[in-house]
């Protein structure tokens, strides 16, 4: 019945390759995924796609009055180009037009973990990159996905869509070789291994080194922790490169250590996900030591700003460490500030927020991730190859000591930061803090009213 | 050589108007 003003967050971000595809090269650029297996590209025809050229989604708007901000880019990176639709942003894949395509009549239907999706049909084609081309390289084609930009999956080969199509389309599971396996089959890599190095987190270009390290990239020494191995079969419910996180810790800036968690527990090094997601008990143990109340809606720990400056979020992968800087994590809101680490049971995460201060190796080969931290002091390229073992890597000290499935625990033992907590999930008075960010002056809610803090004694798991 | 370096280019994230909210966009 009025003007609502609405505040756009800027969700970060997402980091793209670039491709061309077919024959002739269509551009498109693809969202980097750790997580996932399989690259797949916006059919230039799907529904979605023509959806966004109509505009019919902005049809609703005008009862909204929308503000934005636009951020210069170098010139290098997008080109004036005038774009019709959402989906040519990105790029979106006509089969039609390549003459090189050949479908192979394999389906595909993947959901990810933020309930997106994409489905389509496999298919091979030319994919190349710089001066280095793939022949009949295999990718799929969504013609109906919700999606405007395509995904490049680089995770194991157990992940790959076509290893869970067995009900839905009486496919034989296989596996086939995605982009990092392929680019070793066709000799331009020694083994199937990258490392990715995300960058500053306000820098617009990071890289992923397929086939070697760049020591000049991190600082200290680089570790290596085994994949954990129930997440590496073809029976996982949820495959992919997890490892043992042994423990959670804030830095305050006199370096003092607050202890947020002994308990081990597998997490992902997920560069398809911007913020994180860990499990609850740890999660509000974090945001306890910023006084924090947890927003389900949002996502996150609502804190004051004042909180978390100067800090780091500091992870144990078994005898060192790697720290981001919590501001990485850190939404501002309206007078106060979103912790955006999601507490949940099951599928943890560490996204964006945490890789732009780590530089990890995945050696899908060997099944080990190597980690190090970050360095941003942009000293001159030291590429080593990966043949056999990863360069200048050396055995963490908690190798052995990995996280063990047990039935009906999705964590570890051990001890959180203070074993009695005050549960604040259901607090209303912060649950919509993102979509509330700047209220109109005439709006009121029933958000002002005041809420008890359930609390809730928690013991030691 | 035996590599392949990439360019990881970092591009805003373009908010889909037709999600009910933030969460939609926060993992993949």
């Amino acid at each position: 019945d009025e003007v609502f003003n609405s505040t756009l967050v800027n969700a970060l971000g997402m980091y793209v390759v670039k491709l061309e595809i077919g024959t002739p090269p269509q551009t498109v650029y693809l969202q980097v995924d750790t997580g996932s297996s399989d690259m797949y590209v916006n059919d230039a025809d799907n529904a979605y796609c023509e959806l966004m050229s109509y505009g019919s989604d902005y049809a609703s708007t005008d009862n909204y009055e929308l503000t934005a901000t636009f951020t210069e880019l170098p010139s290098s990176t997008i080109s004036s180009e005038a774009y019709t639709t959402l989906c040519s942003y990105w790029g979106a894949f006509s089969a039609s037009n390549s003459s090189t395509f050949k479908y192979n009549d394999t389906h595909f239907d993947e959901t990810y973990g933020d309930g997106t999706y994409y489905k389509g049909t496999y298919g091979t084609d030319v994919v190349s990159l710089g001066n280095i081309t793939l022949e009949s390289f295999s990718f799929g084609v969504a013609n109906s996905t919700e999606n405007q930009a395509g995904i490049l999956g680089i995770s194991l080969p157990v992940g790959e869509n076509t290893d869970s199509l067995e009900n839905a389309y009486n496919i034989t599971p296989f596996e086939y070789k995605n982009f990092p396996m392929a680019l070793k089959s066709h000799g331009k890599i020694e083994k199937t291994a990258y490392s990715l190095f995300l960058n500053e987190p306000d820098a617009h270009f990071g890289s992923i080194l397929f086939g070697a390290v760049d020591k000049s990239k991190y600082s200290g020494q680089l570790y290596t922790v085994p994949m954990l191995q129930a997440f590496n079969t073809i029976d996982s419910l949820n495959p992919g490169m997890f490892v043992t996180a042994q423990g959670v810790a804030i830095v305050d800036s006199d370096s003092k250590n607050k202890t947020a968690s002994e308990v081990q527990f597998p997490v992902l090094f997920d560069s398809g996900t911007t913020y994180s997601t860990l499990p609850t008990g740890i999660a509000d143990a974090i945001g306890k030591i910023f006084g924090g109340k947890y927003s389900s809606v949002d996502q996150g720990y609502i804190v004051d700003c004042s909180k978390v400056n100067n800090t780091q979020l500091s992870f144990d992968f078994g005898g060192f460490n790697i720290s981001a800087n919590i501001s990485n994590f850190v939404t501002p809101a309206k007078d106060r500030c979103l912790l955006n680490i999601e507490a949940t049971d099951s599928g943890f995460v560490l996204g964006d927020a945490f890789l732009v201060d780590a530089y990890v190796v995945y050696d899908l080969e060997n099944r080990e991730v190597s980690i190090a931290q970050a360095s941003f002091n942009d000293q001159e390229e030291d590429i080593k190859i990966i043949s056999d073992g990863v360069p200048g890597a050396t055995t963490a000290p908690g190798y052995y000591s990995t996280w063990v499935y047990t039935p009906g625990s999705p964590i570890g033992t051990g001890d959180f930061y203070n074993i009695s907590w005050t549960s604040y999930s259901e607090n209303s008075e912060y649950q919509t803090l993102i979509a509330t960010a700047i209220p109109s002056s005439s709006s009121s809610s029933s958000s002002s009213s005041s809420s008890s803090d359930e609390t809730t004694t928690k013991n030691r798991n | 050589n035996s590599y392949v370096k990439l360019p990881v280019q970092k591009l805003a994230n373009i908010p889909d108007m037709d999600s009910q909210g933030a969460s939609d966009i926060f993992k993949r």
